[in-house]
């Protein structure tokens, strides 16, 4: 179904699904399959809790940074990246419940040097630019290159590095193409081109790092996505790798999210989000989408 | 890199720590100290007596930040540090040659 | 000669001491401090409610070495001091100019 | 300007501080730490069960001095804190690029 109707759903379920993807996955980051197994079983419930120790529903920075990136857009009518700094500049300021170090940096050099671009460094190849690329993806609808450029410009706010800018534009052309439909096989030809370019990210086998190292992430949120065959099933057995499980959860559900639509979220998780963030978030897909050049006949 | 070591009034770390907040600045190691100054200690009764107690409590925070951040941070602490009274305490900068993260192993800027 | 200050968390003290020792460095000075970064502080009952205490009791070491020991000891406490989680902790290097052991008044290496 | 740092026997504090008074230096900043090195620590009995305790009590003073006081201040430390038996401690001499006075702001010379 390629109606508008769709669209706006399809980029809905796309930011509520990295939402919930962050909201499950919180509860075992920085654990071991092991230890996850043994305290909780299967994880495939929205509790809290985790080394952040959080009421259940409770989003962290990747859900929040997602956010800040949609503020700017939404305040501005367009794109601003000075905008999206200053979102992020106060979101750091209000204390979030968790800020990555590469995040925290850039953020901290744009308010201190009023930096957009962080140097090159060979130490920024974490998934903290990756995370909240979505919403690029919902803005830059039908423009492939748009969000391209979107997607690396975004990132060189806090991470400069050639596996990050790549892991970007490969994360949003996934949510990009799952939100227009497109079948399953133009998602993973995104990911096969990024793996063709860059064999870290190879993913058929899966070797079990779940780290912050974007290539690990990534490979990780491939595997576990190409295969399951539903929303629920992808996120519950991307969380309960443990290691970096929000960030992993939340890219895996912002591009399921995408492909598979708003129905095939289960329902007990999205009530159990923080229901201002998911209101936030619906609004916002709907507001995105409406200011991208594919509804703008542009 | 280098080294900011604030000495300051036991009351301002707060307010110290919020400022440094609002600029981005959440890593720092606190211990508490003694002072000793041109401010006078307090007089203490003990076992009927009273003494002059003549240090004060202070805090001293250390905080390691890039180069081309000093200027601000001490800037930022002298700031939020102040009440214009004797005893507000001193900021020192020493050079840092190297920093590593424990956790990760990141040297240098990465570290901080 | 540098000086190597290590913020670790209280329960690695006894396995960098002895991670130190085994290398043959011995002397070392230790204090309580408090540490303020990504690691979340503790929760406390007070009065009823819950607080968040957003520091955590860290320990800080700090070692006088010789040059040519800068690398190794950093190394030794880096491994000793990690678990792998959030707020395992940081060591500064920074250069000392002169040591003196009070004792017998030996001044540079001999005073270490 | 230097950062003098040394550490000391407890009991020997005032007598420090004095011969600094004597010398016009006032200001130094003091913390309580603990040692290790030669000196043993002490044995303390525990539910019955004798357990050697491996540090010792230590003071660190911390005084900041223009470059051309630091020999005679080092001097005057290292004689007023020595016993001659061992753990008496020892001093590091290290540069400090800036000094501030919270107060006023002053900065360098004017600091101290
Ligand atoms: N030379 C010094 N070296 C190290 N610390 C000092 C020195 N002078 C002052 N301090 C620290 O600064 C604090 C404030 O100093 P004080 O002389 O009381 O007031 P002010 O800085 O307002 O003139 C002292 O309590 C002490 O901790
Ligand atoms: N910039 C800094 N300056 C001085 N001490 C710091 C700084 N950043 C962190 N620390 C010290 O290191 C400890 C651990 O830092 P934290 O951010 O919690 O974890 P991690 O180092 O694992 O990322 C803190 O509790 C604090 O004592
Ligand atoms: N390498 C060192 N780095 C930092 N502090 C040290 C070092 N060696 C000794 N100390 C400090 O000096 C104190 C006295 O040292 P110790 O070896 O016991 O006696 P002495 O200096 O008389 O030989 C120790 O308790 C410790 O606080
Ligand atoms: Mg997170
Ligand atoms: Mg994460």
């Amino acid at each position: 179904d390629h109606g508008s109707g769709a669209i706006v759903r399809r980029a809905t379920a796309s930011l509520l699904g990295l939402a919930v993807g962050d909201a499950l996955g919180a509860t075992t980051e920085f654990m071991k399959p092991e230890d996850i197994r043994r305290q909780y079983g299967v994880h495939e419930r929205i509790r809290g809790g985790g080394w952040l120790n959080l009421p259940p529903g409770r989003v962290t920075d990747d859900t929040e940074m997602s956010q800040c990136v949609a503020r700017a857009i939404l305040a501005k009518g367009g794109w601003d990246l000075a905008a999206v700094a200053e979102e992020f500049a106060r979101w750091l300021r209000g204390n979030p419940v968790d800020v990555g170090s590469t995040c925290r940096r850039g953020i901290r050099d744009y308010i201190l040097k009023r930096q957009l671009s962080t140097p090159p460094n060979e130490w920024d190849a974490g998934n903290g630019a990756a995370m909240r690329v979505a919403p690029v993806a919902l803005f830059a609808l039908g423009d492939e290159e748009l969000l391209a450029r979107l997607a690396v410009e975004q990132a060189r706010l806090t991470h400069n590095h050639p596996l990050s800018d790549a892991s970007c534009v490969t994360v949003a052309r996934m949510v990009h193409r799952g939100i227009l439909g497109t079948p399953m096989a133009g998602l993973r030809a995104a990911a096969e081109e990024l793996a063709g370019r860059h064999p870290e990210f190879r993913f058929e086998r899966y070797e079990g790092n779940a780290t912050a190292y974007v290539a690990d992430t990534l490979r990780t949120v491939f595997h576990d996505f190409f295969s399951t065959r539903t929303f629920e099933e992808c996120l519950v057995r991307i969380v309960n790798r443990g290691g970096d499980a929000d960030t992993a959860g939340a890219i895996a559900g912002a591009v399921a999210g995408a492909h598979y639509g708003l129905e095939a979220i289960p329902r007990r998780w999205l009530v159990a989000l923080d229901p201002a963030v998911r209101k936030e978030l619906t609004e916002a897909a709907k507001k995105l989408v409406r200011l991208s050049p594919l509804f703008r006949g542009a | 890199m280098k080294k900011i070591e604030a000495i300051i009034k036991p009351f301002k770390l707060d307010e110290v720590k919020e400022s440094l907040n609002d600029i981005g600045v959440q890593g720092m190691t606190v211990s508490e100290v003694k002072g000793f100054g041109r401010q006078k200690g307090h007089t203490e009764l003990y076992r009927g007596a009273e003494y002059v107690v003549d240090f004060l409590p202070k805090i001293k925070l250390e905080i390691i930040v890039p180069d081309d951040l000093v200027a601000q941070v001490v800037e930022v602490v002298e700031k939020s540090a102040r009440t214009g009274r004797i005893g507000d305490g001193k900021i020192f900068v020493t050079n840092v040659e190297e920093v590593v993260r424990i956790r990760t192993g990141e040297r240098g800027h990465d570290a901080i």
